[in-house]
């Protein structure tokens, strides 16, 4: 968009806008792919967040093509069609700016088509990414759930059913999370998931084995069923920690991160 | 998958579209 920004500039020269048919097509023709799939992906999808979102991204890069599109015959037929006068501001911030002028014709229409477009699939992303997110923290949420009924297990047959109930729940997690952290840019939210997921790996098997030896205990009259039932909590307390903080970073975006800046 | 490979083609089309104006104008100048 930048770049479009310069050669308008450029066209104050009195240089004529070059026939852009084709490149515009070929935008026309990924747009029209996008709303598609942004629609099958509306009607198929059972967060009713994105449900809500997704639909208004998809309307602006609709918006935007017909702009672009639209712009684009009218320069075809008319390239010396209203050239800028002052665009600088249209990408410097406001308040770093002294002039805003306005620029006009079917020049600030490209420029704004394809500006559309863009802003329009980056929020049309966005909003898909913070419905995956969620579908991982759903996951986790299950897991914090089996975590709290560690406590109430006081046979062995119920501790199996917790380990088959857990197991593929945590699997599930671990999998996801793991190659969530793969996409991610942001190398200080990749370290604390990986290093999150790993405490969590390293827990479980102890968890499981903590509720044996609570039960084992007060199956045998219940002397140091006391400590047993601590270390157990303490354990099912870890994992719920590193599982919560999973679920905070899991939601932070690059821009909760002064580092970033 | 599909969501992203779509995007992917906008972001290659507008690249494209950005270069042929380019070009054009460069000619032009």
């Amino acid at each position: 968009v930048d770049r479009l920004v310069i050669l308008h500039e450029e066209a104050e020269d009195g240089n004529a806008m070059p026939d852009l048919s084709r490149p515009v097509q070929a935008v026309s023709n990924a747009v029209a792919n996008l709303i598609k799939v942004g629609r099958d992906t509306i009607n198929s999808s059972d967060d009713p967040i994105l449900r809500q979102d997704m639909p208004g991204s998809l309307h602006r890069v609709e918006g935007a093509s017909r702009l672009l599109e639209d712009a684009c015959a009218m320069l075809k037929a008319d390239p010396y069609s209203q050239p800028a006068r002052y665009v600088r501001d249209l990408f410097v911030p406001h308040h770093q700016t002294s002039f805003s002028l306005p620029i006009f014709g079917n020049r600030k229409k490209l420029i704004d088509g394809a500006r559309g477009i863009l802003q329009g699939t980056s929020a049309l992303l966005l909003c898909f990414d913070e419905s995956e997110v969620r579908k991982i923290i759903r996951e986790c949420k299950k897991v914090l759930d089996y975590l709290a009924v560690a406590e109430v297990i006081e046979t062995m047959e119920d501790l199996v059913q917790f380990v088959k109930d857990l197991s593929p729940c945590l699997t599930k997690v671990s999998r996801e999370v793991d190659s969530r952290q793969k996409e991610l840019t942001h190398q200080v939210h990749r370290d604390i998931l990986i290093r999150c997921l790993d405490q969590v790996k390293t827990l479980a098997p102890i968890l499981i084995c903590s509720m044996k030896i609570f039960i084992q205990i007060i199956a045998q009259g219940g002397k140091g069923a006391e400590e047993a039932a601590e270390n157990r909590n303490y354990l099912a307390g870890r994992m719920t920690d590193e599982i919560t903080e999973i679920i905070r970073v899991l939601q932070l975006t690059t821009y909760d991160e002064d580092e970033w800046e | 998958e599909m969501i992203l490979e779509a995007a992917k083609s906008i972001a290659a089309a507008t690249s494209a579209l950005v270069k042929a104006a380019s070009s054009a104008q460069r000619e032009l100048i």
